[in-house]
């Protein structure tokens, strides 16, 4: 047993979740055009979003402790929404 | 704190509610004081006036549903999404609706607290989006809280009062104590309720919060209560022991914790350590890993503990400035961090080599927290 959770190893399984957390809360929605060709792929770049808004490394990889706080229990309405 | 794009609100300030169905969790009174706690913890800080309504449409409808269940977004079964609730706007706007595949409680923790829940979806129905700070009611993420001794924090009340504006009503006790506010890293006058290692990473205590500090990760902020949920907050001391439970001190009482689980026995008293019974609390607790025994900190003397017999040493306590050179005045925190002894006096942390008592460094207290 251990005491601090330890990272996994993120599975595809995993990211299809994360990819349906983005669309349902970041607003990841089927980007094509530039920002694909410069290879800038609109996961990372709503990942990028997500860790920035939760206070996490803003790394645009899906990292253990995104995936972790991608699985805990929430609020259904999206979090990008938002007026300043 | 955030609105909702062109901030939507109510422009009227009486408005109605409905309860459409029940969820079998919970007793129809259960859910009943739930809703209507949940809508007056908005009540008391805006000029907003709740009725309850039994049939028709009223502004708020509430209801508890799986899956699909009517509107576009359906639920996805047990954890995951709990609730959601719709912008200020006539129909669906101001709506809630409830996972029913959840474990919806009244107050205990072993599911999910349908007030705590309630009150975040109605902070939605009222015009509020999500707040990125992991203390206020509007953050995303479910966090326990007990229902008795919830106060609005500060981030929402200036959310909703944004909206609304102040409770007019001019009582002179005013509801509640003042709300608490989220800890800042970068506060230069913040003083740490009590630092410990943990498995390698840092925790360092500030009210009900933690940050924590581990090499793979950000520095991440969160309550102590959605990590160890029967912790005390605002804590007198923590360390880390080597028998792999971290213990948090609270005036008399003493909480141990293995992983995530409050280890049988406790709390106990601080005279089960072997410290007077007359003590009322500790400063702080350090554990020197070299010698293995564990410091505790009290005025300006320390005591020794014996981690391997579990008693105390003889000739204690003794005075702190006989040990740590130039320590003078009360001991807030304490830790070891890769062989270095930190004391925290204040707004300071001063580094010290422990087997020479030598002072080596006087650092700030934000030195291991991102600022």
């Amino acid at each position: 047993a251990y005491c601090v959770p330890i990272p996994q190893e993120v599975t595809v399984e995993d990211e299809y979740f994360a990819e349906s957390y983005l669309k349902n809360f970041f607003n990841l929605t089927e980007e094509t055009g530039p920002t694909i060709r410069r290879g800038i792929s609109p996961v990372s770049k709503k990942l990028s979003e997500m860790q920035r808004f939760f206070g996490l490394q803003i790394t645009g990889t899906l990292t253990a402790d995104t995936l972790e706080m991608m699985k805990k229990a929430r609020c259904g309405v999206p979090d990008t929404n938002v007026a300043s | 704190f955030s609105t909702f794009r062109n901030s939507p609100k109510w422009e009227k300030n009486r408005l109605t509610y409905r309860i459409e169905n029940y969820t079998p969790d919970m007793s129809t009174s259960e859910v009943d004081d739930s809703i209507e706690k949940a809508l007056q913890v908005w009540a008391k800080v805006t000029p907003l006036r709740f009725t309850r309504i039994y049939s028709g449409t009223a502004d708020i409808m509430i209801s508890f549903g799986p899956r699909s269940h009517g509107d576009y977004y359906p639920f996805d079964g047990p954890d995951g999404t709990l609730a959601h609730a719709f912008a200020p706007a006539p129909g669906i706007g101001g709506d809630a609706h409830f996972d029913e595949d959840e474990t919806f409680t009244f107050r205990s923790n072993t599911g999910y607290v349908l007030f705590m829940v309630a009150a975040h979806e109605f902070g939605h129905s009222l015009g509020l989006s999500h707040s990125n700070d992991p203390g206020a009611l509007m953050y995303p993420v479910y966090t326990y809280r007990n229902p008795d001794t919830f106060v609005l924090p500060r981030d929402d009340v200036n959310g909703i009062q944004s909206l609304y504006g102040p409770n007019p009503d001019k009582d002179p006790v005013q509801p509640g104590p003042e709300p608490p506010t989220t800890p800042d890293a970068c506060d230069s006058t913040m003083v740490l309720d009590a630092i410990t290692t943990l498995r390698g990473e840092m925790f360092f205590f500030k009210n009900s919060f933690f940050w924590r500090r581990s090499p793979q990760r950000n520095i991440q902020q969160s309550l102590i209560t959605n990590f160890w949920p029967n912790a005390p907050i605002n804590i007198d001391a923590a360390y880390e022991s080597q028998s792999d439970k971290i213990f948090l001190f609270k005036g008399r009482r003493v909480w141990a914790f293995s992983g995530y689980n409050l280890v049988r026995g406790y709390p106990k008293e601080l005279s089960s350590f072997g410290l007077p019974r007359r003590l009322r609390k500790i400063d702080a607790a350090l554990y020197d890993v070299e010698s293995g025994k564990t410091l505790f900190f009290v005025g300006s003397s320390y005591y020794s503990y014996d981690e391997a017999k579990q008693t105390m040493d003889q000739g204690f306590p003794k005075r702190l400035n006989r040990t740590f050179y130039g320590l003078k005045g009360k001991v807030t925190a304490a830790f070891q961090y890769k062989g270095y002894t930190y004391i925290n006096r204040g707004q300071d942390m001063l580094e010290y080599n422990l087997r020479t008592g030598r002072l080596l460094r006087v650092l700030r207290n934000s030195y291991f927290l991102p600022c």
